[in-house]
């Protein structure tokens, strides 16, 4: 699944 | 920060300031669908919520804040400062038909069950289909101005890239994000249309015209 990552995309 | 992304940002800056440039030069919105521009600042007012709490980079800060401030300014000049050149008549898509589908399917399928991801979640998702009302605007009059073609095709690039920007990003950093990946690709094949008449005519030097 997604990897827990900061939302760092506009 | 990969430079298919970094493109795709700018391309999609490039797209707000065309719109915004062509109705402050013109003193016009004809053409421009109102609906689209509602729906593109609500996408930016959900999505960037955490704009104060969650810092990533001034360049992020810096982008969100121009999005949030353009969208609502073009939403301003189209239903306030140049109403009277707005065409009501051909902007007739019913906008709570993707807002409510769009706003149930983010309580249905999301990353994370909190009023924040949930609302990224929907911005996501309204997106995708935001653009739908000028598409549909478009094939009502038939034709677009050349600057509102550029526009579209600016707009219709940046998530194009962004395409390419996940593709990286899945086999650089073994990042996904399956939300975004699958929005991101709906929103840019209900393109396809238009990149194919921008293409073979605008590019050409014809004016854009949808068979009616």
């Amino acid at each position: 699944s997604k990897t827990k990552k900061k939302k760092d995309e506009l | 920060m990969n430079v298919f992304r970094l493109i795709g940002d700018l391309s999609h800056l490039l797209a707000i300031l065309i719109l915004l440039w062509k109705i402050w030069k013109t003193r016009s919105c004809s053409g421009i669908s109102g609906k689209s521009q509602f729906l593109f600042a609500l996408v930016f007012t959900t999505r960037y919520l955490d704009l104060f709490t969650n810092f990533i980079s001034p360049y992020n800060t810096f982008m969100k804040i121009v999005y949030i401030v353009c969208s609502c300014v073009t939403v301003y000049f189209i239903y306030v400062k140049f109403k009277a050149t707005y065409d009501s008549n051909h902007d007739t898509f019913r906008v709570e038909f993707l807002v409510v589908p769009v706003g149930g399917l983010a309580f249905l399928v999301n990353h994370d069950f909190t009023p924040l991801e949930i609302l990224w979640t929907f911005s996501i998702y309204l997106e995708s289909v935001a653009i739908l009302p000028q598409l549909f605007m478009i094939s009502k009059t038939g034709e677009a101005e050349t600057i509102t073609s550029h526009y579209l095709f600016a707009l219709g690039a940046y998530r194009a890239l962004y395409i390419v920007n996940w593709v990286y990003r899945y086999y650089f950093e073994g990042f996904f994000d399956l939300i975004a990946i699958v929005a991101g690709c709906v929103q840019t094949i209900l393109y396809c249309d238009f990149f194919y008449l921008y293409i073979t005519k605008v590019l050409q030097g014809k004016k854009l015209s949808l068979p009616a």
